[in-house]
């Protein structure tokens, strides 16, 4: 799905999916002087953990992925 | 597998279970049994034993909320959020919530199926973490599998036993079925149940899974055939694409099911005869739809038949023999699909490309050329 197809809800959704699942945590600073956004890096260890293309940024397969009916339970271990 | 770590687990074998509130989706007594069943998941494969009480405060507590629900994680309505569980410890620790804005069923595919949320739950509610294995059970996305057959993945079987060991007590009068492992895509001896495309996509079917390929994506994905259509037999013989009536037909044994896209056809699954094999015929190997002629070809040990789609009916002058049009091909034809105009006949872990026109063999590839690896 080329990006320009990506609305800002579908970004907004994304965010929230990878705060919930991903430990994606607000983002303090100008995201150039880090390089590459909190986002987009979890974007890539989301795509990684099931088994998608891992591209970093929001495409087809990944947003479909997370509209699938899951565990409220997170991905990355930090459940202690 | 993974685990929420070492720590964080049961120190103890007897684990006891409350179910605090039900769903109006269900009778209590399918709620009690989806529970105790799903419970016995984990039981059958460690020493853990589960006792239920009907008051106090059991080591896992379970419940029916929607929204917010008394924790700091409120469900989101329908879909979405299934279900959640926290990780051993006191209090809220091991305790399972279930978002009642979800249709659970006993066994119906029409909503979740309670027992496999629940079972995936008590994972978590144990000790176990997601696993990115997406033929695990704590792999985190639902997928419908047929709860009468349900035999726990080989994937949470080490992972559970991680943690507490083996199930001493072993039965032997009980002949336990294996438990079921994740093929591997890039595993060069891998031997593929069946190919077809799909309007576009391409399906590679092993086990009771299947990956698709799909032009616009580089990752083949791995899928539970039962997640896309849940009626449909897994470990098929044969698979292909009709694009005359745009269904794909799944072969297994003398059977034969219909799907239009993700729906069945009604009227199937019908038997191979329906197609005009002979009766002699118990199973097939391989079904291959040729655009051109619009003719099908079913393979069958060394033979192949050919089956003409307008007409409905098996061509004459057959079955032949494989090896007379496909030269050099001479193991057991084991898949078939066409790909922009060239035929694929698979044979063991190789695949031959032919011009099914002229009989002439192009190249002998391996099996994972579709697959990206």
């Amino acid at each position: 799905v080329p990006v320009s197809q990506v609305t800002e809800q579908d970004e907004h959704d994304a965010e929230s999916y990878l705060k919930r699942f991903f430990n994606l945590t607000e983002e303090k600073g100008p995201t150039s002087r880090r390089g590459v956004s909190a986002v987009s890096s979890k974007l890539s260890e989301m795509q990684r953990f099931f088994g998608l293309h891992i591209t970093g940024t929001l495409d087809a397969d990944t947003m479909t992925m997370m509209k699938k009916p899951r565990c409220g339970v997170p991905d990355t271990n930090i459940a202690s | 597998f993974s685990t929420f770590g070492k720590n964080l687990k049961w120190e103890k074998n007897r684990i006891t279970y409350r179910i605090v509130n039900y769903t109006p989706d269900m009778s209590a007594p399918e709620v009690d049994d989806s529970v105790e069943k799903a419970l016995q998941v984990w039981a059958k494969v460690t020493p853990l034993r589960f006792t239920r009480i009907h008051s106090g405060t059991a080591d896992i507590m379970i419940s029916f909320g929607r929204q917010a629900h008394g924790d700091f994680y409120p469900f989101d309505g329908p879909d979405g959020t299934l279900a959640h569980a926290f990780a051993p410890g006191t209090g809220i620790g091991g305790d399972a919530h279930f978002d009642d804005d979800e249709h659970f069923t006993f066994r119906s595919n029409r909503g979740y199926i309670l027992f496999l949320v629940a079972a995936h739950e008590f994972g978590h509610s144990l000790g176990l973490s997601h696993s990115d294995d997406p033929g695990a059970l704590m792999y985190p996305v639902y997928s419908y599998r047929n709860p009468d057959t349900f035999v726990l993945p080989r994937d949470d079987v080490n992972g559970i036993q991680s943690l507490y060991g083996r199930n001493s007590v072993k039965d032997p009068s009980v002949d336990k079925p294996q438990p079921p492992t994740t093929p591997d895509v890039c595993d060069s001896t891998m031997v593929l149940d069946a190919v077809a495309t799909l309007r576009g996509e391409m399906l590679f079917f092993k086990d009771s899974f299947f990956w698709r390929s799909f032009p616009q994506s580089n990752t083949p994905q791995l899928s539970l055939i039962t997640n896309f259509w849940p009626k449909a037999p897994t470990h098929i013989d044969a698979a292909y694409e009709s694009q005359q009536s745009d269904r794909v037909f799944l072969f297994k044994d003398r059977r034969v099911w219909a799907f239009a896209g993700y729906n069945r056809v009604r009227g199937y699954p019908k038997t191979l005869s329906s197609f005009g094999l002979p009766r002699s015929v118990k199973k097939i190997d391989a079904a291959l739809y040729d655009v051109e002629s619009g003719k099908t070809l079913f393979f069958v040990d060394r033979s192949y038949y050919s089956y003409d789609e307008t007409r409905k009916t098996m061509d004459q002058g057959f079955p032949k023999r494989v090896d007379q049009t496909f030269s050099g091909l001479t193991g057991k034809v084991t898949a078939a699909l066409q790909y922009r105009g060239y035929t694929y006949i698979y044979s063991g872990p190789y695949m031959f490309e032919y011009s099914l026109r002229t009989g002439r063999l192009f190249r002998v590839l391996r099996n994972s050329y579709f697959l990206r690896c």
